[in-house]
């Protein structure tokens, strides 16, 4: 899922 | 981070100072849906928290802090500097509406079950749909002045922007966050209608007239 990738998005 | 989110956050910026700057100059807060803007600040509220405990970048995190200062300077500026001016009898749409759904949706829909990860598609979801009362608001007063109009657009760009972004993402990194994009598209879709308008009447000079 995303949560591990980094939310880089605003 | 490429040309359509750089984009998008522009156009973002762009209609949080158009608004602010209408109302400060204007010393007005007539025709602005102050619910919306509360919707704003709670999805932004939710969203960044992350702030102070995750440092992406200084863009980022310097845009996060603009975004929540800008939409509560704006609240303040409704509801109390120029609460005189605030057109509460157009201003009906029961944001309950709004909020309850999606706390619903982000229980359902969620990357992990942790408070930052409910509270981001919580206000994923909510910012879907945090423009309804103001467009119910013009639709009831009929019209919506000019600055408030590209206040709508450049509003209502920043996420159809934000969708060519994640198109370029997907097909150059892979990246897909379905929460996102589909919360995106619903969101961009809300203001279809009103870009047809904006674009056939306000760019042709015209006021924006909602037909009753």
């Amino acid at each position: 899922g995303l949560s591990k990738k980094v939310k880089d998005e605003l | 981070m490429n040309l359509f989110r750089l984009m998008g956050d522009v156009s973002h910026v762009l209609a949080v100072f158009i608004l602010l700057a209408k109302i400060w100059r204007t010393r007005s807060a007539a025709g602005i849906s102050g619910r919306s803007q509360i919707l704003f600040t709670i999805v932004y509220l939710a969203r960044y928290m992350d702030l102070f405990f995750s440092f992406i970048s200084l863009y980022n995190t310097v845009m996060k802090l603009l975004f929540i200062s800008a939409s509560c300077a704006t609240v303040y500026l409704i509801y109390f500097k120029f609460r005189a001016t605030y057109d509460g009898n157009h201003d009906t749409f029961r944001i309950e509406f709004v909020l309850v759904p999606s706390l619903l949706l982000a229980f359902i829909f969620h990357y992990s079950m942790s408070f930052f990860e409910l509270a981001w598609s919580f206000s994923i979801f909510l910012e879907a749909v945090a423009i309804l009362p103001q467009l119910f608001m013009v639709t009831k007063t009929g019209e919506a002045e000019n600055i408030t109009s590209h206040y709508l657009f450049a509003l209502g760009s920043y996420r159809a922007l934000y969708i060519l972004n994640w198109i370029y993402r997907y097909y150059t990194e892979g990246h897909f966050d379905p929460i996102a994009v589909c919360a995106g598209i619903v969101q961009t879709i809300l203001y279809c209608d009103f870009f047809y308008l904006y674009v056939t009447k306000v760019l042709q000079g015209r006021k924006l007239q909602v037909l009753p």
